[in-house]
């Protein structure tokens, strides 16, 4: 059990929580559809 | 230690949209026939830097069709992108560019238009009238009966077909044949035009009138034809009119 927890605090010490109000980036590509969905 | 090559261009990046507008314009300037597009999506886009200043440019460009004949002098920014119920048309476009000292010039373009899936508009709306082939007999059909009403009505120029562009067929609850077709004055009046129809000749190029008409010619329950004609006035610069139609899903580079 003692290898188990420290792997799993590696896995949490990992894991960067975003800021608050943070929005991820839109993908580069495709660009934004201007009149329609095809 | 060397500089870190440029983050890539995302496509909606002011570089990339500059770049395809001037990809856009490239493209609708060298249309020959049917209907200018207008930018909808851009699909991607890579960057080959060549050296200091210099790079070529690859862009995917999704394009929809407008409502603008290429006669119509309407700026490319006050044309109507066809709506989906309307059978909207799509172009793909594969486009070279170089950018050198900041400026854009297109190297090369390949584009193929089709029409979007039938099916696709059927589940939506049932009855809607889809694209046929410009070819079709009723096509055909209604686009002369509706130049010969035009003319016969009219005290103006005679006009000559340029060219159909668009054509549906509705079969419920009507039967119903809608098109569009480009039209050009010639130096006869109507009235000479019935004398001798041959005489008649398109204006010169740097005389040209050019004109759009939409008919609509119903068979079914009862026999009805409307027909709409309007001319946008004198212009210069004129495409060749040798060839009638070209329908969607050529493929032009």
């Amino acid at each position: 059990s003692v290898a188990n927890r420290a792997v799993a605090e590696v896995a949490q010490h990992d894991k960067v929580p975003h800021p608050v109000g943070f929005v991820p980036p839109p993908p580069p590509c495709p660009g934004r559809i201007r009149h329609f969905k095809i | 230690a060397p500089a870190a090559p440029p983050a890539p261009l995302g496509c909606d990046d002011p570089e990339s949209e500059a770049a395809a507008e001037v990809a856009v314009s490239y493209i609708n300037d060298n249309i020959h026939h049917g209907y200018y597009f207008a930018l909808n999506r851009i699909e991607n886009i890579r960057v080959l830097p060549q050296g200091l200043n210099n790079d070529i440019i690859f862009l995917e460009l999704e394009l929809l069709e407008t409502t603008c004949h290429i006669l119509n002098p309407t700026p490319l920014e006050n044309c109507t992108v066809r709506s989906f119920m309307d059978h909207a048309v799509e172009g793909d476009c594969d486009i070279k560019m170089q950018r050198l000292d900041g400026k854009l010039s297109v190297l090369a373009s390949k584009c193929h238009s089709h029409a979007d899936s039938s099916k696709d508009l059927i589940k939506v709306c049932p009855d809607c009238p889809l694209l046929t082939n410009l070819s079709n007999t009723e096509v055909l059909t209604t686009v002369t009966a509706a130049l010969n009403h035009y003319n016969s009505k009219t005290a103006d120029a005679y006009l000559k077909l340029i060219e159909i562009g668009r054509a549906k067929i509705q079969y419920h609850p009507a039967h119903v044949v809608f098109s569009e077709f480009a039209v050009a004055a010639t130096n006869c009046s109507a009235a000479e035009a019935k004398v001798n129809v041959e005489n008649c000749q398109l204006l010169p190029d740097d005389q040209s009138n050019f004109g759009f008409c939409t008919a609509t010619m119903v068979t079914r329950p009862s026999q009805d034809l409307t027909v709409d004609c309007k001319l946008y006035g004198h212009q210069v610069s004129t495409p060749d009119p040798g060839v009638f139609y070209c329908p969607p899903g050529q493929d032009t580079a």
